[in-house]
């Protein structure tokens, strides 16, 4: 089983888009996949048609009242669950501050029982508070949605020091498994300074004891689809929206490369 | 004085982009402008060309050491003067949980001594968390860029609740004067159906005693134009870096109808 974070404390870089349609391309694909609604804005829980406030077990009662993860499962298509997000699970991060292992609630949760799943992918709010650090003690690996603008690439820093002290303390194997470029322009100049950056920064880091230095940045490039932007007010992935569309494309072609990578 | 709160805890919408370059249009027609930085991000800093790192008092101790944000100015360009963040701002949220009266900490720094501006703009972070707290309990009056999105209309029904909350408590003149759309593509037909969705609401909530009761939707739209993505690579507005491009001439507008307003 890959416990996948989508994480990047850059607002608005790809998470949701990412975690929705890597997910449905991976359950299309015949995996059992898994998703994780860990952002307060609870946009995963939409995308996906799932309201939020509806009767169930949400993520917020998994971190504050103890559920077992297993319990906050519902059905989304075929082979694909979803533990849905709660707008008050922006209090969780107050509530818990006392907590004794508060970073790993997610984790001991969804530990409680075997999950039947390939692949679960968890979907992080933009910011690296508690809510991310669950999400990266239960992890596995990370996979980084980034646009290729500056302001995207001046937080990696930051994150790289987040990923490390987890895995100094909480979680040794956590690494960053791929980077992934979202809502991509290749004829912009700026693309090309920015995943030229990321390629050297990553060469560099090869062989060395960093988080992202056994990572690849995708073949697969997430172009600019307006269809991407569309499909979460239907409720739907782009599979059910837009099955011709780039994005589409996009994303059933990233789905094969993460299913070959070697991890 | 007009205090301005840049704010939507949506990711990515486009807050630090109108920060700096709003405050540079106003700054440039004369106006006294101050900037200040509440994200732990410190894009609005990188995007101004300051390090946040460098010598100088940050947001940080300004809310956690209680230094007058007065002694945290500094000189960016004629008439511009900024408060910058550093990365440590993430753990204000947490060191300030047990402080008393902690979501005015800002407010009570600032008050300290007469700030000499015409225009306070103050970024914050995509999140409800109590750094947009203490934007909101200080600002006499709240900017939100909103990108032509779903996922973006999707939280403004929690934006609204925590405008609501703080006019209860912390500042009862707090109001939304403005919306303004961002990264806007008239051709997308999902444009048309959220921009009429804003209006839809605003009318409704006109006459009631509602956050957005008073509020505009600019006239001004900011056009995607990747020049906005660029300048910050540069530590410039738009208006040092491409004066002559649509993002520059699109934010020299909106400065004129932020002027123009009655507030
Ligand atoms: N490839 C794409 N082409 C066009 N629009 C996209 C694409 N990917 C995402 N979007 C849109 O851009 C916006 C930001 O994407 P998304 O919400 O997935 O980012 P996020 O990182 O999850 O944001 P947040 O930081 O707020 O959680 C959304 O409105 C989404 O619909
Ligand atoms: N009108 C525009 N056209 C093209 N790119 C834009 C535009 N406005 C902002 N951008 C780019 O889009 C990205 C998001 O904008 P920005 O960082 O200002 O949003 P934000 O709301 O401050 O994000 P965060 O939630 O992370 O603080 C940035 O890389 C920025 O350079
Ligand atoms: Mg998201
Ligand atoms: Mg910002």
């Amino acid at each position: 089983m890959r416990i996948i974070a989508l994480f990047n404390q850059k607002g608005g870089v790809g998470k949701t888009t990412t975690t929705v349609n890597l997910g449905a391309a991976l359950a299309d694909a015949g995996k059992k996949v898994v998703l994780v609604d860990l952002d307060p804005q609870a946009n995963l829980s939409t995308h996906l048609g799932v309201d939020p406030e509806s009767a169930g077990i949400s993520t917020y009662r998994v971190l504050t009242d103890g559920i077992p993860l297993i319990e906050a499962l519902r059905p989304v298509t075929d082979n694909l669950r979803v533990a849905p997000a709660t707008t008050d699970l922006a209090a969780a991060e107050v509530e818990l501050v006392s907590v004794v292992g508060r970073e790993s609630l997610l984790r001991k949760m969804a530990e409680k029982n075997k999950i039947d799943a390939d692949f679960v992918l968890i979907d992080c709010p933009p910011s690296l508070g508690l809510l991310s650090l669950n999400a990266l003690v239960y992890a596995s690996e990370v996979i980084v949605p980034l646009q290729a603008h500056f302001l995207a690439l001046q937080g990696m820093e930051k994150l790289f020091d987040t990923i490390s002290m987890v895995r100094q303390g909480l979680n040794p194997k956590l690494h960053i498994s791929g980077i992934l470029f979202c809502q991509f322009e290749a004829a912009a100049r700026l693309t090309g300074e920015v995943t030229g950056e990321v390629d050297n920064f990553i060469a560099s880091a090869r062989g060395q004891n960093h988080p992202v230095s056994n990572a690849i940045v995708f073949q697969t490039q997430i172009r600019r689809n307006i269809k991407l932007a569309e499909a979460p007010s239907f409720g739907q992935s782009i599979f059910q929206y837009a099955p011709n569309s780039a994005g589409a494309a996009d994303y059933s072609v990233l789905a094969e490369e993460v299913m070959k990578m070697k991890v």
